[in-house]
């Protein structure tokens, strides 16, 4: 493997579907940036002052300069988008995350941003919360640097997604540990199947009363970075005309008033039901006045080794409370409470 | 022991772009046809 230049591929659709953003602030004295906390990758990264790209003076940059903290390391690293590529360097400095500070943090300075996505996005960077396996450049994640550096009691971090459709109130990413009042029940653990993303068994996927996906199982995983649930197309594309969704100017949509007459649709993990309803899975909209209701579910194609994979994303993550157990290699899963 | 980070909900870029009418716009300068993801 070649730590010099190193390059990892994220879907660009991953992003554009993207709604709950934290700050975390780099340097001494504080440069703030929101960022993406994502479960489905392990870099963190921002734009640098370097950037001459569109997407970067659309938000702020981080300066090496005006830190007193920052050590310049030098590798270059590349994430392949679907456009284009995000390339940049690699420093070190404090990274600060609502008062925990992880010293000696390295992370990627972007000096060239893809496209239209970026420019028009409201974060600035991504944190990944990933397995170290996934990271571009051999960089240790800011989990593991928080945990090696003893600022988290428990090797843990657990995600509460609100259905709050204005601000998301109350929506938070707890390192440490879990908050018991954001679910109801008890957590049921689910062995992580491979240490990179956070990866799981499913043993079936219901819709309505009939298992139609996944019957011998199949792997998913839990991603904050992305917004919708997504599978293989094919798998997707029968998922959709069972809901009933059809393609509406290049998207898959329901007709609004057959909310009630559409199925639930039910992840079977480790002997539990996780079910969703209409109003879980389908994402309304307004346009010019009038009602437009997506479907939550999107056709990625993930090919082997990494896949096929589905990937319950917020949609998923907004009714079942998540825990990111490092120390045993599990997630939690509860009933989210509103 | 916990340290809470707030996270706050945006409009996604999706939801803009529809909201301006430039979605297709959007598919279609960067090649993409979300429908034949599906597919």
């Amino acid at each position: 493997s070649c730590n010099v230049y190193s390059s990892v591929n994220e879907p660009l659709i991953n992003y554009l579907d993207m709604e709950y953003f934290g700050t975390i602030s780099i340097g001494t004295p504080p440069q703030n940036f929101t960022v993406i906390f994502d479960t489905g990758s392990s870099n963190l990264w921002v734009p640098s002052v370097y950037c001459t790209s569109p997407a970067c003076k659309a938000h702020p940059v981080f300066h090496p300069s005006q830190s007193d903290t920052y050590t310049e390391v030098g590798n270059h690293f590349s994430i392949q988008y679907g456009t284009g590529s995000l390339t940049g360097i690699i420093g070190a400095d404090q990274v600060s995350v609502e008062g925990l500070t992880v010293d000696g943090q390295q992370f990627g300075e972007s000096v060239k941003e893809p496209g239209q996505t970026f420019v028009n996005a409201e974060f600035d960077g991504i944190l990944g919360l990933g397995y170290p396996s996934l990271a571009a450049g051999g960089v240790t994640p800011v989990f593991d640097n928080m945990m090696a550096q003893n600022l988290v009691a428990l090797p843990m971090f657990s995600v509460y997604l609100s259905s709050d459709p204005q601000g998301g109130s109350g929506s938070e990413l707890t390192f440490g540990g879990y908050d018991p009042s954001h679910f109801s029940g008890s957590l049921n653990w689910i062995p992580v199947t491979k240490q990179a993303y956070w990866q799981i068994a499913l043993d079936g996927i219901q819709v309505g009363d009939t298992v139609m996906f996944c019957s011998e199982g199949c792997q998913a995983i839990v991603d904050t970075g992305t917004s919708l649930i997504t599978g293989p197309p094919d798998k997707i594309k029968q998922l959709q005309e069972a809901i009933g969704a059809t393609p509406i100017d290049g998207e898959y949509a329901v007709d609004c008033a057959t909310l009630d007459t559409m199925p639930n649709v039910t992840f079977l993990i480790n002997e539990v039901s996780y079910t969703l309803n209409p109003t879980d899975y389908i994402l309304p909209d307004l346009v010019e006045g009038m009602q437009f209701c997506g479907s939550g579910f999107q056709g990625l194609d993930i090919p082997p080794p990494a896949g096929p994979l589905w990937i319950l994303g917020d949609v998923f993550i907004r009714q079942f409370y998540s825990v990111f157990d490092r120390g045993n290699n599990q997630v939690g899963l509860a009933p989210a409470v509103p | 022991a916990l340290h809470r980070v707030p996270l706050r909900r945006h409009q996604s870029l999706r939801k803009k772009l529809r909201a301006q009418g430039q979605l297709s716009e959007f598919w279609r300068s960067h090649n993409l046809d979300m429908t034949r993801l599906s597919e």
